[in-house]
């Protein structure tokens, strides 16, 4: 996966992620293409949660799966998580756990659904993302309604093992960008798509930074690759939400 | 198949607007309605989809393990698991698996899906 948060240079943010799925779920030798993922872009849905005739918040979603990994709450903050695999923190004490009776922690789209349904503002939302205990780590780009609001949180099982600020960023702080690797250090060098997509945002510039421009850049291969099944675009302060379901035409990267 | 990510092409400037089939369709889910019914209309205009999904990662384990025993043994473990998931959810399993006619214990797969990968 690789999600984006970027400020214009009239302090509009905007959030973006590529949704990527499948790696390693069998490949179809004829077609040349992830098994999983083909079947999984068909299943896409935007939901719009309501209460009392009113948007809570929107998402996309695999159909019939319940829990959250895109999300905008209109006003308020927008979320997306990306994958983070982690040798000493993975799933599978958390879930041997859960199996013999000791639940408290929480399922990773559980928890973010119910951020998105309960929590009212930026600062809740990352309070409840950095403190929960979890069954698995994660990262997850959080995106607020004003300038210089946005964080990425990288989570081990039980607590945020780093909080990385838009205001601390050192190079660029009008946008930061997150795939499946800790931003300090560098990613696995067989999917590198971190320093194309930096060299893409930086080409373009926050001054035409927008929907365009983010989408030209998820769209640039190997940010685009065979494993990605949507492109989301939010913008928190009016509530606009896009998504678009994404193939990758050879010559393209399978990951 | 197979580009290396330093072979990347340039930074692309002509995908937006993306053509108006790839956009995704939008339903309504409503807070109000009991967990149970509130994601019938969108899984039931989606149901052969997941259906076909889970079928292919289920032909996927048996090709990898050369038999249908894991997962349908993991399959029915979850379904006895099922009531420990914190409500709301589990009501909407429960709902989801009504209406799709899927096992209780391959939605829930499903819906861990991200954990059960990380493991």
């Amino acid at each position: 996966c690789t999600s984006v948060l970027a400020e214009d240079s009239k302090g509009v943010l905007y959030h973006a992620r590529n949704l990527d799925f499948g790696l390693f779920f069998g490949w179809d030798k004829a077609k040349k293409t992830w098994l999983v993922t083909e079947y999984l872009r068909p299943t896409i849905v935007n939901i719009r949660f309501k209460k009392s005739g009113q948007t809570v918040f929107m998402s996309t979603h695999f159909a019939g799966y319940v829990g959250i990994l895109t999300a905008l709450k209109p006003g308020r903050f927008s979320l997306t998580v990306n994958s983070r695999n982690s040798l000493d923190g993975s799933s599978t004490l958390g879930i041997i756990e859960w199996i013999l009776g000791k639940r408290d922690a929480v399922w990773m789209g559980f928890l973010t659904r119910r951020v998105m349904e309960t929590a009212d503002s930026y600062a809740q939302a990352k309070q409840m993302l950095t403190g929960t205990k979890m069954l698995a780590p994660a990262y997850f780009i959080l995106g607020g309604n004003s300038t210089m609001q946005g964080c990425i949180i990288t989570r081990s099982r039980n607590a945020a093992i780093d909080v990385w600020e838009r205001s601390a960023a050192a190079n660029h702080t009008w946008y930061l960008l997150q795939t499946n690797y800790d931003h300090w250090k560098p990613p696995f060098v067989l999917d590198d798509r971190r320093t194309p997509g930096n060299k893409c945002m930086m080409a373009k510039g926050q001054a035409s930074m927008g929907f365009k421009e983010i989408f030209n850049v998820l769209s640039s291969i190997p940010v685009l690759n065979k494993l990605t099944t949507y492109t989301a675009l939010m913008r928190v302060d009016t509530g606009e939400y896009h998504s678009y379901r994404q193939t990758c035409k050879d010559p393209c990267p399978i990951w | 198949a197979f580009v290396p990510a330093q072979f990347t092409q340039e930074c692309r400037s002509d995908t937006y607007p993306p053509p108006s089939s790839s956009e995704v369709e939008w339903f309504d889910v409503s807070l109000d309605e009991a967990p149970i019914i509130r994601w019938r209309h969108v899984v039931a205009r989606r149901q052969s989809q997941i259906r076909d999904l889970l079928l292919q990662f289920k032909n996927f384990i048996r090709q990898l393990t050369g038999s249908s025993v894991y997962f349908n043994l993991v399959a029915r473990s979850l379904t006895l698991i099922a009531p420990t998931v914190p409500q709301p959810y589990q009501d909407e399993m429960v709902g989801i698996s009504t209406v799709t006619g899927i096992p209780l214990g391959e939605i829930l797969l499903y819906n861990i899906f991200y954990e059960a990968t990380n493991l």
